[in-house]
């Protein structure tokens, strides 16, 4: 038996919402510690890995291991159906075939109740072991979506170049081309605000814009982002959550 | 001219 409850739907719902329209059939893995899932886009060019680790529950009870197959759009449209501030409970039963979802608002004693018909998924598994990166990068989330979808408009190639004081974004296309320097910095006031390198080597990058665009979805999560880049190996995006993580790995494009 | 690589070549299958 599965119970999971979230305190507010809103983060399931930013979650779901941080990669749904990257990916569609994604199968959950619930176990005693949480809820993880992984999938890869049509294009098998990226792969998203989330993990949602029983403290960000309000409630969370799973007494068998159970994967629970869905389609992306279909359970973003019952989603849609609960308030905000709802409390969402997840139940689904040791051999589902469809997992219930429970909105409550509390305040007006309004219950609605939702089944999601469950889907066998045949996906591959991948192990993500600890990588070698030669860059960690943490910045404002809505700053790097900014950056992102402003360059993007010009070029369906996005280049990131890291040096010691520097991060640079540019993109140029038949149109013409555009770059956004950033330096590190901290602000005292509002950590959140800072820019963070750490820098063990000089990287320059070329990503896909288009999955650029995918990845700064997951904004909505955290103020945050971290960005972990390596010449030979996929980087590393990643939204906190207050315990468990949404990921997004891209192999950055490489020369013929 | 760049090309894109399928992630799955990166990490192993479980």
């Amino acid at each position: 038996m599965l119970e999971a409850k979230f305190q507010e739907a809103s983060l399931f719902k930013r979650i779901i919402d941080g990669f749904k329209d990257c990916v569609q059939l994604v199968n959950f893995q619930c176990k005693e510690d949480g809820i993880i899932a992984q999938a890869v886009d049509d294009s098998r060019v990226l792969l998203v890995s989330l993990e949602i680790g029983v403290e960000a529950f309000q409630d969370y009870r799973c007494d068998h291991p159970v994967t629970l197959g869905m389609d992306l759009s279909s359970l973003s449209k019952i989603l849609r159906c609960g308030n905000n501030t709802d409390t969402l409970t997840l139940i689904a039963d040791d051999t589902p075939d469809a997992i219930i979802l429970l909105f409550e608002d509390t305040k007006k004693d309004r219950i609605s109740e939702y089944s999601l018909k469950l889907m066998d998924i045949d996906a591959d598994f991948l192990k993500i072991e600890d990588l070698q990166y030669d860059t960690t990068l943490m910045m404002p989330s809505a700053e790097f979506s900014k950056t992102v979808r402003d360059l993007s408009q010009l070029s369906d190639s996005l280049n990131i170049l890291v040096t010691k004081e520097t991060i640079k974004f540019v993109a140029t296309g038949d149109v013409g081309s555009g770059s956004v320097i950033l330096k590190p910095f901290i602000n005292m006031e509002n950590p959140d605000e800072s820019i963070k390198l750490d820098m063990d080597q000089p990287v320059d990058l070329t990503f896909g814009s288009k999955y650029l665009q995918d990845i700064v979805k997951g904004s909505a999560l955290s103020n945050k982002i971290g960005i972990r880049l390596s010449s030979e190996a996929p980087a590393l995006f990643q939204f906190d959550l207050s315990s468990g993580f949404l990921q997004f790995f891209l192999a950055p494009k490489f020369d013929d | 001219m760049k090309a894109q690589p399928v992630i799955s070549k990166f990490f192993k299958n479980v």
